[in-house]
């Protein structure tokens, strides 16, 4: 502001003491004079950023919940043209460098985002464009698969957010303190989700433990008040031994899908839902984000039961490839306005058997735009 | 861009002797950094 002050007072003077030459100096203040006002509330907003992202970690150290907070942003950013935002970062990604401009370009990626550019497979002349670098495959032996028959390996790189066991009715996971999804929103209504009757479920704890019974706290004006989602004539329970497990992956990640253990997939869905952003800041303003955004499930059978998988894409890294099904497109421009659409589903051939996966398989990729 | 696992795994039949029993256990900690093919959990062979 007091740079802004003194450039008017020195264009003021400017003007009084009059001559073109003069005037033209004034000019050629403001665009400097703008530039730097630019960086400068870029900067502040930066920092007041590294200020609240140091806040939320102390929080986290002293064992504070981050609560659902949802604000003006994350309204702003429904009204965005998100799909259209990330098809052109796939379009500007994929312009590729000429040879000289490449390690500079992977380098400078590398060290914004802690990339270990060690691991990559191929030398980094060789990565045509910034979309390829990002989907790079490693060198062979730099993921080393846990070889214990009796354990399940997480099949990305990144940070665990949530884990733990589907026990409440409905199934819900925590998005953040005070704000859940449903894990049948985020599968599918035609998941083969193991769930039973919250009734069988009474009958079957009886045996084993003494539970006590939820009340329901909704009258029967509240229900018929209620949207119809909000109606489930058979309220279900997940059956014991459920699990799950949420983990996110940073820009700077290895961003290829693995098999977890060796099973079958024997179904996909794909949801062309939105395509929020699902960084921690995002997590906490945005509601049902996991629901909301484009997705890619594969779901079949392990040798413990029932196994799901779902791919959840962003602003910044849109697609989904699938190599069990190179065919599949995802981030493809929306014809339609409604972002209720249900999911497309394909059944793996064959019938209940479909596609077999070894622990540690290549599954997917996750790429810009 | 974000992975969800959803899955069966074994649990204890009996809820004496946890130790002995089958039943699968995270070993994992919110906020870890993992990669890829390092256990998530593991379970005792019954």
């Amino acid at each position: 502001t007091s740079f802004l002050q003194k450039l008017q007072i020195t264009q003021a003077r400017a003007s009084i003491n009059g001559g073109s030459s003069s005037s033209s100096q004034g000019n050629s203040f403001l665009v400097p004079g703008a530039t730097v006002a630019t960086i400068a509330m870029l900067g502040v907003l930066h920092a007041r950023r590294l200020y609240d992202d140091k806040k939320v970690e102390e929080a986290k150290e002293k064992g504070i919940e981050l609560e659902f907070q949802p604000d003006a942003k994350a309204t702003f950013l429904r009204l965005l043209p998100l799909r259209s935002i990330s098809r052109l970062w796939g379009f500007l990604t994929s312009v590729e460098f000429p040879l000289w401009l490449r390690p500079h370009v992977y380098r400078a990626w590398a060290r914004a985002f802690h990339s270990n550019l060690e691991e990559a497979a191929m030398p980094l002349e060789e990565y045509a464009s910034l979309r390829q670098f990002f989907v790079r495959t490693l060198k062979e032996g730099s993921r080393p698969i846990d070889s214990d028959s009796c354990c399940l390996v997480s099949p990305v790189d990144g940070t665990i957010l949530r884990f733990g066991e589907l026990k409440e009715a409905g199934a819900m996971i925590e998005q953040v303190k005070g704000f859940s999804y449903s894990v049948s929103s985020l599968l599918g209504a035609s998941s083969f989700l193991p769930m039973i009757a919250a009734d069988d479920m009474q009958e079957e704890s009886n045996g084993q433990e003494n539970t006590q019974r939820d009340e329901s706290k909704k009258s029967w004006w509240t229900i018929s008040l209620a949207s119809p989602k909000v109606r489930d004539p058979v309220p279900t329970r997940p059956m014991k031994g459920l699990f799950y497990c949420v983990i996110y992956l940073k820009p700077g990640d290895y961003h290829r899908v693995h098999s977890p253990v060796k099973w079958n997939v024997l179904v996909r869905r794909h949801f062309s839902g939105r395509l929020f952003p699902l960084n921690e800041r995002a997590t906490k303003t945005i509601r049902n984000l996991y629901v909301e955004n484009e997705r890619v499930v594969l779901e079949g059978q392990w040798q413990e039961g029932f196994m799901a998988m779902a791919a959840i894409g962003a602003t910044n890294i849109g697609s989904i490839e699938l190599f069990i099904e190179p065919a599949l497109r995802t981030n493809r421009p929306r014809k339609k306005l409604l972002h209720s659409e249900p999911p497309e589903e394909r059944e793996y051939e064959p019938k209940g058997i479909g596609v077999m996966l070894k622990k540690g398989d290549e599954v997917a990729a996750f790429n810009m735009g | 861009s974000t992975v969800v696992l959803v899955f069966q795994a074994p649990i204890s039949k009996s809820p004496k002797d946890k130790a002995l029993s089958p039943e699968f256990r995270f070993c994992i900690r919110r906020g870890d950094r993992i990669q890829m093919g390092q256990a998530l959990g593991r379970w005792r062979d019954s």
